[in-house]
């Protein structure tokens, strides 16, 4: 359980590495590699904490798949995100 | 991590620094 | 012993907290926080707070953030904790030169077909 969480881990850094490079090379600056170490353990903590979020709702509504619905629910505090997520699905089902 | 990136970034601009480090990343946290 | 101030109390709070409308602060605010990364929201320009107003500071007591404080009938939240952990995580990783501890202790774990 260990490794296959590192696993996660491993992979969730690798892209927040690309993600933070190419935000550098848009604005012209650079990111210390302890700066990308931070960014990638903040997300990988926030989707622990969606992840447990996420089965709460499903379990909620008597589910035992997760799906967009309580993917919307967790956007649901933040206007401009709910909008952002509403959209992005819409355009994935058509 | 794209929000996290850009708000660093912001805070090294300025600041006038051309490298993101943990420091700017601080700043920025709590409304992260 | 109930939610009234009594009279000393009344008098301590007026004397000392009250805002009034003489003061140089009429309002105080928590500043705005919109996604910069939604890209019809990334230009917009940070506003300054108008006179009179103090906007609160997130960061500016954030020397104490580091770790939880002693709690009475209800703990800590998982976003609480969750902003401990990486405000420690920063300290550490405050001092290092080029090598990244983190990035040394995770990298053997990568594997490239885990990786959309």
């Amino acid at each position: 359980e260990f490794s296959y969480r590192q696993r996660l881990k491993a992979a969730v850094h690798y892209t927040a590495g690309c993600l933070c490079e190419e935000v550098a090379s848009d604005k012209e600056v650079q990111f210390s590699r302890q700066t990308i170490a931070a960014i990638s353990e903040l997300t990988f903590r926030q989707c622990e904490n969606f992840a447990r979020d996420l089965e709460m709702f499903a379990r909620h509504a008597r589910r035992s798949t997760i799906n967009t619905e309580d993917v919307k629910l967790l956007a649901r505090r933040n206007h401009s995100l709910l909008k952002y997520i509403t959209e992005k699905n819409e355009e994935i089902t058509q | 991590v794209v929000e996290a990136a850009i708000r660093s970034v912001r805070q090294a601009q300025a600041e006038d620094l051309t490298q993101v480090d943990v420091d700017q990343l601080e700043k920025v946290l709590p409304q992260l | 012993k109930d939610w009234l101030l009594s009279e000393e109390e009344f008098k301590l709070w007026n004397r000392l907290y009250r805002l009034r409308s003489s003061d140089e602060i009429k309002e105080i605010t928590l500043p705005q926080v919109q996604f910069l990364s939604l890209s019809s929201e990334e230009d917009i320009p940070t506003e300054e707070p108008a006179p009179g107003t103090r906007q609160l500071s997130l960061s500016e007591w954030s020397v104490w953030q580091d770790h939880p404080f002693p709690t009475h009938q209800v703990g800590h939240s998982d976003r609480c904790l969750h902003f401990i952990n990486i405000m420690q995580m920063i300290e550490g990783m405050r001092r290092e030169e080029n090598e990244c501890s983190y990035e040394l202790e995770i990298q053997p774990f990568l594997q490239m077909e885990d990786v959309s």
